[in-house]
C-alpha cells in the first residue's frame, strides 16, 4: 500500500458514496447510466471471484464486498425503487458493442489462460469502457448535474492515482502488470475531455453543459 | 478452480 493506491481507493469509494447520496437525497437517478452501473457490477462481480479462492487483507475484502454490495443497490435504486426518474430513452449505448470486443480480447491478451485468470483480464479491460454509456448519455442530454460531475471526477481521479501508484510499484518493488496498466491508461484518457470541463466550468460553480 | 494469480489491487 501507497500514498497514491489509498487515495486512488478513496477516489473510489467518495465516488460510488456520492452517486448513492445524489440518488437517496434527491429520490431521483435522473442523468445517472442504468447500462454504465450494470457494466460496473460485471466488472465488480467477475474480477472479486477470488473473494473465494485467496484472502489478501482485511481492508482488501471489505473494500471488495462493499463494492459489490452498492453497486447493486445502485442497479436497485434505478431500475426499481427510482425507476420512474430513470431516463432510458438517453441511456441507449449499445453496451454489446464493448462486451463482445472486450470478452475476445481477455481471452487473447491474458497473463495465463486459466478461467479465473481470463475473468479477472475481462474485468480489467471492461472496467477501461464502463464509463462509455455515462459519457454517451451525458453527451445526448448535453448537460449534467453538478453532483453528477463530483461523481465522474472523483471516479475518474480513482484510475489516474492508480496509475501513480503503478510507476511508484514499478520502482518501488518491481511490479509491473502491463494489462492493468495499458487498460488503466485508456480508462484515464476517456475521463480526459470530462475532466477538462470539470476543472474548467464545475470547478468555477457552473454546470456541464454542452453546445447543442 | 486453477491456480489464480495473485492480483492484489481492487
Amino acid at each position: 500500500m501507497n500514498i497514491f493506491r489509498l487515495c486512488g481507493d478513496m477516489s473510489h469509494l467518495a465516488a460510488i458514496i456520492i452517486l448513492l447520496l445524489k440518488m437517496w437525497k434527491t429520490r431521483s437517478v435522473a442523468g445517472i447510466s442504468g447500462k454504465s452501473q450494470i457494466l460496473f457490477a460485471t466488472v465488480f462481480t467477475a474480477r472479486y471471484l477470488d473473494l473465494f479462492t485467496s484472502f489478501i487483507s482485511i481492508y482488501n475484502t471489505c473494500m471488495k464486498v462493499f463494492f459489490i454490495g452498492t453497486v447493486y443497490f445502485t442497479i436497485y435504486l434505478i431500475y426499481m425503487k427510482f425507476k420512474a426518474t430513470y431516463d432510458s430513452n438517453h441511456d441507449s449505448f449499445r453496451v454489446e458493442f464493448l462486451i463482445v470486443p472486450v470478452g475476445g480480447l481477455a481471452f487473447l491478451v491474458n497473463h495465463e489462460f486459466a478461467p479465473l485468470e481470463i475473468i479477472w483480464t475481462f474485468s480489467i479491460y471492461l472496467e477501461s469502457v464502463a464509463i462509455l454509456p455515462q459519457l454517451f448519455m451525458i453527451s445526448k442530454t448535453g448537460e449534467a448535474e453538478t453532483i453528477t460531475s463530483h461523481y465522474l471526477f472523483a471516479l475518474g481521479s480513482y484510475r489516474a492515482l492508480y496509475l501513480c501508484n503503478w510507476i511508484y510499484r514499478y520502482y518501488a518493488e518491481g511490479f509491473f502488470d502491463l494489462i492493468a496498466v495499458v487498460a488503466g491508461v485508456v480508462q484515464t484518457i476517456l475521463y480526459c475531455d470530462f475532466f477538462y470541463l470539470y476543472i474548467t466550468k464545475v470547478m468555477k460553480g457552473k454546470k456541464i453543459s454542452l453546445p447543442a | 478452480l486453477s491456480e489464480f494469480l495473485p492480483h492484489d489491487e481492487l
